[in-house]
């Protein structure tokens, strides 16, 4: 349940979590 | 970085529980992961329904930034001293202290492994860095009196050793007991007190105390 819920909210923010990749990768 | 955090990460173990979902995913995946559930899914038995889930996202979105700070300084924290205790374990060669260095490396192994951050729920990836902390402390006075070490391993061992066994079985069937997991944190929290009493524990706790548990758990 909780897997496919992740899924559902990576589809539903691609620009945020895009904007979290960015700033993982950040020093 | 990310990239350091990568380094830190890359010698952890396979995860103990026969297959783990996440065991071969990327730590940015884990971490964006971890995020994801802390911001939005908290409640996420509740989400049932398309309106509930957009209830959460709504709720979510706000604490997006400050949950992917708390995360970052979270799993920095354990990675960061994660490695450093790694790295003095395995220059530890002594013949006599093998049981103190196998001992805290099994500890080790079964805190951090690949996908332990998705394994291990949020309550208590918080009380790693005490773990960790406590480790750290264990491994500097083990030279100063490695017989005291190994008395409070025969201590630990009162408990730790049914403990094992019945949770190695249950991982081996890729099961996870409750309270298996339950008593595993207690024995976190007696390391603590056995080995290194400078750092607290989160509650009281015994060899003692942790038979009566174990009894009232039906185990």
């Amino acid at each position: 349940h909780r897997a496919g819920l992740r899924r559902l909210v990576l589809l539903a923010m691609p620009a945020e979590i895009r904007e979290l990749r960015r700033r993982l990768q950040q020093p | 970085t990310l990239k350091m955090l990568r380094l830190q990460y890359a010698k952890a173990p396979s995860p103990p529980l026969k297959n783990a979902p996440a065991a071969h995913r990327d730590l940015e995946d884990e971490l964006i992961a971890l995020v994801i559930d802390r911001a939005f899914l908290d409640e996420a038995d509740e989400i049932r329904d398309e309106m509930a889930f957009d209830a959460a996202l709504r709720a979510g979105r706000p604490r997006l930034h400050a949950v992917s700070q708390e995360v970052h300084e979270l799993v920095s924290n354990i990675l960061g001293q994660y490695q450093a205790i790694r790295k003095r374990l395995s220059g530890l060669t002594q013949i006599n202290w093998l049981a103190s260095t196998q001992d805290m490396q099994g500890q080790l192994d079964r805190l951090v492994f690949r996908g332990f951050l998705q394994a291990v729920p949020w309550e208590r990836l918080r009380h790693y860095p005490r773990y960790l902390r406590a480790l750290a402390l264990r491994l500097e006075k083990l030279p100063l009196d490695p017989g005291r070490d190994q008395r409070w391993i025969r201590e630990l061992q009162q408990v730790q050793e049914a403990w094992r066994e019945r949770w190695q079985v249950a991982c081996e069937k890729g099961v996870v007991d409750e309270r298996l997991e339950e008593i595993r944190w207690l024995i976190e929290e007696l390391r603590i007190s056995l080995f290194a009493q400078e750092v607290k524990t989160a509650v009281p706790v015994s060899v003692k105390r942790i038979r009566k548990r174990w009894n009232e758990l039906g185990l």
